[in-house]
């Protein structure tokens, strides 16, 4: 349900990554991600570019439509406006940055079509 | 403080919820 959004993507949220080091969530790098995953045995990364981005039926949320790793299968995902997205190179974006800054005090870019976001998957599902 | 797993914080985008 996109009602309810984690409490991680609060300024100052602490997350540890793969290999133990601990950051701050509004501090995190794309490399944090890729190294990450490289040394998680289960998980992969995968680059997941916005294709489309419409109203969704809830209110204050959004349908945006990925197309997923090397397949570019299409993935369709209802969010709330203010939900962050980590984007290749650029950080944490999403469909109303302002809002997003309001609620969590995180500085945000606006997410928009052809934005290549950070995903995961599970190693050797495909 | 709560700390928090990196994987925790960017989606599981599966093929298989597409449609």
């Amino acid at each position: 349900s996109p009602v309810v959004l984690p409490p991680f993507f609060m300024r100052g949220s602490i997350i540890q990554l793969a290999d133990g080091e601990l950051k701050r969530v509004e501090d995190l790098k794309t490399e944090d991600f890729i190294q990450s995953a490289e040394i998680s045995s289960e998980l992969k990364i995968d680059s997941s570019t916005v294709e489309r981005i419409d109203s969704g039926q809830s209110p204050n949320a959004v349908l945006i439509q990925f197309s997923v790793g090397e397949l570019k299968a299409q993935v369709c995902v209802e969010v709330l406006v203010e939900y962050p997205f980590f984007v290749f190179g650029q950080g944490w974006s999403s469909c109303c940055p302002d809002r997003t800054t309001q609620l969590f005090e995180l500085s945000c870019a606006k997410l928009c079509v052809g934005d290549v976001c950070v995903s995961l998957t599970l190693r050797g599902l495909r | 403080v709560p700390v928090f797993p990196w994987h925790s914080l960017v989606p599981f985008l599966e093929p298989s919820q597409s449609g």
